[in-house]
């Protein structure tokens, strides 16, 4: 069975802007 | 764009795949943040708050054109098409109809290109300021990119003066769904 993660929209946004800003430090 | 093969595929192929479509949207709207004249020159702090805020409403305006109100149906990145009907069965009822009124309001007004560029810029900046550490630069920001955009519009359609007042009604409308939505759960599969 497969399973899943969950993540709220406002998470998941957050979450990749500060990827990005911490990947171009 | 996720391959999605059809209609037979399972409400949780869907959500998947609508989930997944968020990642690369976001990366662009960062990428898209960093054209913006002036915002790479406010503090990195308040850059991160002011997309955090406003990225979901960016979007928003991005892909109303995914949104036929005619047909009642949804475009995803992938080019699949899906019947409100299909949707609604993955609970995102109030949402897409939400969705559906703010599209065909700004599709209404009949933007240009550049014009709905700027139009988003002039959304990343206006986004909610909670955590802005200099509100006084986001402010000057704002109203110079909202200052470019009237002068855009005015200028090409010189005998129409309402446009851009409804134009700027539409941000209330956009934060409306970003507060309504922020909460709604995405699912992403783990391998």
């Amino acid at each position: 069975p497969k399973t899943h993660r969950f993540m709220t929209l406002a998470d998941h946004i957050s979450h990749i802007i500060t990827q990005d800003f911490a990947r171009n430090q | 764009a996720w391959p999605v093969s059809g209609a037979e595929c399972t409400s949780q192929q869907i959500w998947e795949s609508f989930s997944q479509c968020f990642t690369p949207a976001v990366k662009e709207v960062v990428e898209f943040a960093k054209g913006i004249p002036g915002f790479q020159e406010l503090g990195q702090q308040d850059q991160v708050m002011l997309l955090k805020s406003g990225t979901f409403q960016v979007l928003m305006v991005r892909f109303c054109t995914l949104f036929n109100a005619e047909e009642r149906t949804v475009t995803f990145l992938n080019g699949q098409t899906y019947p409100l009907s299909t949707l609604r069965a993955l609970g995102m009822g109030t949402l897409l109809d939400a969705m559906f009124d703010f599209s065909e309001k700004l599709g209404s007004l009949g933007l240009e290109p550049d014009e709905m560029a700027l139009f988003m810029a002039v959304v990343l900046v206006s986004a909610d300021r909670s955590g802005i550490l200099d509100m006084q630069a986001v402010e000057q920001l704002q109203e110079g990119l909202i200052r470019a955009l009237r002068s855009l519009i005015t200028r090409r359609r010189p005998d129409e003066n309402t446009l851009f007042p409804k134009l700027l009604l539409r941000l209330p409308d956009l934060r409306t769904l970003n507060n309504m939505h922020s909460d709604k759960l995405l699912a992403f599969r783990i391998d």
